[in-house]
């Protein structure tokens, strides 16, 4: 089983490697990108090892190879879909923000209970959760952000679920009980800013 | 030091404090509160020894005892004031969220250099950056939150640290360099919904 942390540094890879590329350069060895990434370079061959990725036999990795097989397991080589459940605050934040699709992330659209988000002001089409199902068939979404208030967070999770949903990135201070097969990333923004007053 | 997972670990400690005081308890052991937070009871002990925290004679910790001494770790025994500069996507979604007046944290003002933020519409009151060290010096500000495109990133840091913020919860996808005393926490969303796909 990969690491939460682990797939956080291959993404971190991917910055340093695009960098090096627009410097110039063709080929990396593991100290470089360590050092660029502050890591080791006894880490980084670990973490290719992972993932079967290999040296050129001259020494060395070819950037364009690496960066590559690091697409490869961030399923970026095809479009990638994604729904918005919760079009309050975070939700239109997010529906908002055109890096996503930099990144080949199509925010697809997004669901509320309330109707005064269904207007064309937003980014996104936005529809009544009743339509869920339909959405994530038509398009193949496997990716969900669940942005609503608590006391529905585990109702929407298991509406997701049954629909076909694999990975969830929930905004809601909850966990949420999903079965072995779906996985769930958290992001408590209150616990975020609270702990910053452990420091001042 | 003590590292952001225990900080973690403690908010979750009085989340589950919360929830038994609720229920009626007084009195808890390191296993219910350990069993509850899902962590051993071992950690729980260590946690709690790592701030000096005691059980009583008798046995067990009094619920009220350890729900003032977490308060203690977060300074919530005053007002704990923050400013955000930024009143984009992010910025507003922060300031719009009723729940941390709720946890007695006080978003005092906003900042941005785009004088349409400068409206009446928002929830807290938003100035140009150029009175950023005033507010922070008005109401003895120590934390604050950075959510400006990554070129401005670094920028506004500097201005916050010699202000004399000791905190700062970064959104924008870049490592802020800061001086010892400083504590630089990240919210990566980009990063958070990439990983996403790695289990799709
Ligand atoms: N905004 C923040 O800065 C912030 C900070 C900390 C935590 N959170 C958490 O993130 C979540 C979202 O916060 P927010 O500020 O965007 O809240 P919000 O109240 O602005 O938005 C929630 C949206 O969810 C919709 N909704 C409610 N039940 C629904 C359901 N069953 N199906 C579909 N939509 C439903 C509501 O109509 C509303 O538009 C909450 O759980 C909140 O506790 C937010
Ligand atoms: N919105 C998201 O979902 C999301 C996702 C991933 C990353 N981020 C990151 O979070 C940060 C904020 O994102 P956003 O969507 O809110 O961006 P945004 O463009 O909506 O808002 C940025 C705000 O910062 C202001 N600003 C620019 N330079 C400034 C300066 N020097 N001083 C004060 N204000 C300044 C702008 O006027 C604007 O209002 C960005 O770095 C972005 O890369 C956001």
């Amino acid at each position: 089983m990969i690491s939460h942390k682990i797939l956080k540094r291959f993404l971190l890879y991917r910055i340093c490697l695009n960098k090096f590329q627009r410097l110039g350069f063709t080929k990396v060895f593991s100290y470089n990108l360590g050092e660029e990434a502050g890591v080791t370079a006894e880490q980084v061959r670990k973490d290719f090892s992972c993932f079967g990725i290999k040296g050129s036999k001259r020494g060395g990795y070819e950037i364009e190879y690496l960066l590559q097989e690091i697409n490869n397991i961030f399923r970026q080589n095809g479009e990638r879909y994604v729904i918005i459940v919760g079009m309050g605050n975070i939700g239109q934040a997010l529906a908002n923000y055109q890096g996503f699709r930099e990144n080949k992330i199509i925010t697809v659209a997004g669901f509320d209970l309330d109707p005064s988000k269904y207007t064309r002001k937003n980014v996104i089409p936005v529809y009544h959760p009743d339509k869920i199902e339909e959405i994530i068939r038509e398009y193949g979404v496997k990716a969900a952000i669940i942005a609503v208030p608590e006391a529905a967070g585990q109702e929407v999770c298991d509406k997701l679920v049954s629909s076909g949903i694999l990975a969830i990135l929930n905004f809601s201070p909850m966990i949420l009980h999903v079965p072995e097969h779906v996985t769930v990333n958290y992001v408590n923004l209150r616990n975020e800013l609270e702990s910053l007053f452990y420091y001042t």
